[in-house]
């Protein structure tokens, strides 16, 4: 463990930290993409599936069920909660995701780094991860104004993973044998894909403005 | 120590 992983671990845990504060306090999920919410929980479903079969560490498996069980029971919110789920954007939140699991999961079958039945649902999530985000920032686009703290989930969720570069530049630098190829380019094109939203929420902060992404 | 399939990230 270095600093750089739990910084990002961390900041992973403050978004969904956020997300679910803003649930919670708010009882509404407006601005909120349901279907980047199922692709998350797909991810974490995919990827901890050596949730029983590997002791890594304590820090590990907890944190493996704080993120399956947020990402379920936020899903479960927005679909079922008598409330909250009225708040849902439906008619915006379009975003066929199912195109992004086919291609992730034979993405998965042709590149892994051992053909199993773990490791090729390892890379599926890894790539999946990547592109998990697009229905949310299809959704923000759509929905013009962001709440803040649909803005700041949405930037600690694309902080987490910059912050995992650097873990990977720092492992690759000090551990002989640390190549995890598959994970950097996911996490790269992962946290370029918020580029844009990053630019847009600097400007907001900088003129202290509300948070506007171009239609 | 190498883990069972080198997976010790989140």
């Amino acid at each position: 463990m270095n600093i750089f992983r739990l910084a990002g671990d961390m900041t992973h845990l403050i978004s969904v930290l956020v997300l679910l504060l803003k649930i919670y306090a708010t009882k509404s999920c407006s601005g909120i993409s349901l279907k980047t919410q199922e692709l998350y929980a797909m991810v974490f479903l995919a990827r901890y599936l050596d949730l029983f079969s590997d002791f890594i560490s304590l820090y590990n498996t907890v944190m493996k069920l704080v993120f399956i069980g947020s990402s379920l029971a936020i899903v479960w919110c927005m679909r079922y909660h008598r409330v909250v789920r009225r708040s849902y954007d439906r008619e915006l939140d379009t975003f066929r995701y199912w195109i992004l699991v086919g291609a992730c999961f034979t993405l998965a079958l042709v590149l892994h780094e051992k053909f199993s039945f773990q490791e090729v649902f390892w890379a599926f999530s890894i790539y999946l991860e990547a592109v998990a985000i697009l229905p949310q920032l299809v959704l923000l686009q759509r929905s013009g104004n962001v709440d803040n703290l649909t803005g700041q989930y949405v930037f600690f969720l694309g902080a987490y993973r910059a912050f995992y570069i650097l873990n990977w530049i720092y492992r690759y630098l000090t551990e002989p044998r640390f190549t995890r190829w598959i994970s950097c380019v996911s996490g790269l094109v992962q946290t370029a894909l918020y580029a844009d939203f990053f630019y847009y929420y600097f400007i907001s902060w900088k003129n202290n403005a509300k948070l506007q992404l171009p239609a | 120590v190498e883990f069972s399939h080198g997976k010790d990230e989140l």
